[in-house]
């Protein structure tokens, strides 16, 4: 009765919503043929994990101009991998939820090269998060500032020296050589510039 | 009786490994094997 | 018409939202100017162009070729109705309320499509609609809105973020195979989305926990319903292995969950599935490690973990009903009256198709009965942490002898119930395995029985029998019960008529 529902565009949903009220309140005691069928039908048209995923309505064309082979399909691969972990590994990045997933594990095969080139040609997406990942686990640092990744190198020197390491920074120079370039003597590290991953 | 549940355990990518335990629900494909032939894209963010 | 007006707004927006991405200007101004024009400025608009829109989403499903594309309107209005919300300054009527008109809109134009197509109905167009808006709706949510500039609309967010998806939840309720078999297993496939099943269980404070439970009752009510002894159709089967991997990935990631929901979980529980109930009562806290329950050297009062009081999330005093006085009453001062009271108000107005082993019908209230044993587990505990454990272990105890009382004064039928209710709280090691514990191995050895402890010792090794028969898990509490049981020195099991004179039992009992 309430004026809302008398709007002429509820009609015959409506109606259809209340009988599924009187099912709630009066269960059947068996199951009537009919919701049996329609039970099987559910059953056929069952949502599978493509179903499932993430939508994806526009497809970002790659973020940098760079030439990639037409042959090389457009679809990421993705197939489910039950393989267990191996718990040798102890970084903790190593036990969360995206170290399970056949993507996270292909990353961990790539070589840095290729880590890079997917962190600088697809940006915002899912694989990219998944390279930054994986250069994280490795020990590289994002900077916010340059939006170059910095390598801290660290040599134990012999017994006997003034100090016991050398410490060395690297970063990758995305924009120019595509190479890991060393920094300069006057490079000064600044934890606040850098991306907390 | 119930069934065994090892295999069960297996598909959704639980290990017995009491220390290995992850969890399995935020890259959960689909209630059935027979559904989850793929993986899904779980959460993750993209810092600006 | 107003109506083709509304599928031409719609269609736009599903082709802008493919030319450029989301967070372009474009989007926003498009949004911006179907304010502007009145397209959605009332709750009429509102209305008309939901229901525009998600007759078109459906629709485009039907007519795509089903190798294409087949969810783009789908996930565009999904994302419409995210921007929808994250964007909008809300003064008349309030986010939640407007997130609730639409999916009233959508719930009713679902309704009549199912009522119209009866068998063949397709559920994949609404589940991918509310899919892909769990998806969008994690994306937008990601970090606190941290891509949204404004501070104090960021917190509106932040605050409103725990009832979306409470607010979704309720929608699935309403959508729950019983009401809706059409759409059954998309809707187990939604309450266990990981954009949706893992959130609510962490939601700050367990805002998610009783929709949860709620989400979890009408699907073990549904298999409930529909599993009687001899003919279960193929689908509910299926469904019952799709709930059984569901809650098992629940007792792998959020244990917690299981433990502290356990007693509304079991009321709706069909009692056949022996190995759903063992799952459920078998979870464990996180980074409890179990003492070995086989261990010929375990004393359960000498586990530490059993002097912890375990959370029971809701609380089963609620359930009462008439009876919380005169069992509290009981409790601080016992008396036959009071018990005789609790005992006589066991009983259901008539029969009930229940699906037992051994039994077909129920006319005892078990809801009842399995809160009165609970109510008096926590109670005891709490007893022992205000006072000393000699209080509660100890026969003559109120808390005890209530549950005697209802055993003595009980028939067959109510002993069973009882008993069971008692076997539900024997799990990890807590307070109340601990005391429950103390319970039933004292029922089982006491000589108060009279003519009646055949029957009791029977229903007891019964009850601990078949959840250790089933395939695994087993609950610690009930291994270590049977266990002490089984080597009891005072009682040879061996020697009870109903073992020694049914041969398989006595193989059975032998063998364990």
């Amino acid at each position: 009765e309430y004026s809302a529902l008398q709007n002429p565009l509820f009609r015959p949903g409506l109606d259809y919503w209340l009988e599924t009220k009187r099912t709630l309140l009066q269960p059947h005691d068996t199951m009537p043929a009919e919701m049996a069928a329609q039970l099987e039908s559910s059953l056929l048209n069952c949502p599978d994990s493509l179903d499932a995923d993430t939508p994806k309505l526009y497809q970002t064309p790659l973020s940098l101009p760079h030439p990639t082979s037409i042959f090389f399909p457009n679809e990421t691969i993705r197939l489910v991998s039950n393989d267990p972990v191996d718990p040798s590994k102890n970084h903790q990045k190593h036990n969360d939820i995206y170290s399970r997933t056949s993507m996270g594990r292909i990353m961990s095969k790539f070589d840095l090269d290729t880590l890079f080139f997917i962190f600088y040609h697809y940006q915002g997406t899912y694989e990219q998060f998944l390279a930054a990942r994986e250069l994280t686990i490795r020990g590289w640092q994002f900077n916010k500032l340059n939006r170059c990744w910095f390598y801290k190198e660290v040599e134990k020197l012999p017994p006997g020296m003034e100090q016991s390491e050398e410490i060395s920074w690297r970063y990758f120079d995305y924009q120019k050589s595509w190479l890991a370039r060393r920094c300069g003597a006057d490079f000064v590290y600044r934890e606040e510039e850098f991306e907390r991953i | 009786l119930g069934i065994d549940l090892t295999p069960v355990l297996q598909s959704l990518g639980i290990s017995s490994n009491a220390n290995g335990r992850q969890r399995v629900l935020d890259t959960f494909p689909s209630p059935w094997v027979e559904t989850s032939r793929s993986e899904v894209e779980p959460r993750f963010f993209v810092p600006e | 018409t107003n109506q083709e007006k509304m599928f031409l707004v719609f269609t736009e927006w599903v082709k802008l939202l493919q030319r450029v991405p989301d967070d372009d200007v474009k989007v926003t101004v498009f949004i911006r100017q179907m304010m502007d024009k009145g397209v959605i400025k009332s709750t009429e608009n509102v209305i008309q162009f939901t229901k525009a829109a998600i007759e078109l989403s459906v629709g485009s499903f039907k007519e795509s070729d089903p190798a294409s594309e087949v969810f783009i309107a789908a996930d565009a209005f999904s994302k419409l109705i995210v921007k929808l919300l994250v964007v909008q300054v809300f003064t008349s009527l309030s986010r939640s309320e407007y997130l609730k008109l639409m999916l009233s809109v959508i719930t009713i134009v679902f309704s009549e499509d199912q009522g119209m197509t009866g068998n063949s109905f397709n559920e994949r167009p609404y589940f991918r609609l509310i899919s892909s808006l769990l998806c969008q709706w994690e994306e937008a949510s990601a970090h606190n809105f941290i891509k949204v500039q404004d501070q104090s609309y960021r917190n509106e967010l932040i605050d409103f973020s725990p009832e979306f998806y409470n607010i979704i939840a309720s929608f699935l309720h309403a959508f729950q195979p019983i009401a809706y078999p059409g759409f059954s297993f998309a809707w187990i496939t939604l309450i266990s989305h990981r954009m949706f099943l893992p959130k609510m269980l962490r939601l700050p404070g367990k805002a998610g926990w009783s929709k949860l439970v709620l989400l979890f009752t009408d699907l073990l009510k549904f298999m409930a319903q529909y599993t009687k002894k001899s003919d279960v159709p193929d689908a509910v089967s299926v469904v019952y292995k799709g709930a059984l991997r569901v809650f098992l990935a629940v007792a792998n990631d959020a244990p917690g969950f299981l433990v502290e929901n356990h007693y509304e979980l079991l009321n709706n529980l069909p009692p056949v599935y022996m190995q759903l109930r063992n799952v459920i009562l078998s979870a464990i806290p996180k980074n409890m490690v179990l003492p070995n329950p086989y261990d010929a050297e375990l004393r359960i009062s000498d586990v530490e973990a059993c002097q912890h009081v375990p959370n029971v999330y809701y609380d089963p005093v609620q359930d009462l009903k008439s009876l919380k006085k005169p069992v509290d009453n009981y409790l601080r001062i016992p008396s036959a009256s009071l018990s005789r009271m609790v005992s006589t108000s066991l009983f259901k107005p008539g029969y009930e198709k229940d699906t037992g082993i051994g039994y077909d019908s129920v006319s005892v209230d078990t809801k009842l009965i399995n809160a009165i044993v609970l109510h008096v587990g926590i109670e005891a505990a709490l007893e022992k942490d205000k006072t000393t454990a000699t209080a509660i272990f100890n026969t003559k105890s109120s808390y005890y002898t209530l549950l005697t009382s209802m055993l003595s004064d009980g028939n067959t039928e109510v002993r069973f119930h009882v008993v069971q209710a008692i076997a539900n709280q024997l799990r990890f090691p807590n307070a109340h395995t601990h005391w429950f514990n103390y319970v039933l191995k004292n029922f089982f050895i006491s000589e108060d029985w009279g003519q009646d402890t055949a029957e009791i010792q029977e229903i007891i090794v019964r009850t601990l029998l078949e959840r250790v028969v089933t395939n695994k898990p087993h609950c610690w509490g009930i291994v270590v019960t049977f266990t002490e049981l089984l080597r009891s020195s005072e009682c040879s099991i061996m020697t009870l008529p109903f073992v020694k004179d049914i041969p398989e039992i006595e193989h059975i009992i032998k063998h364990l």
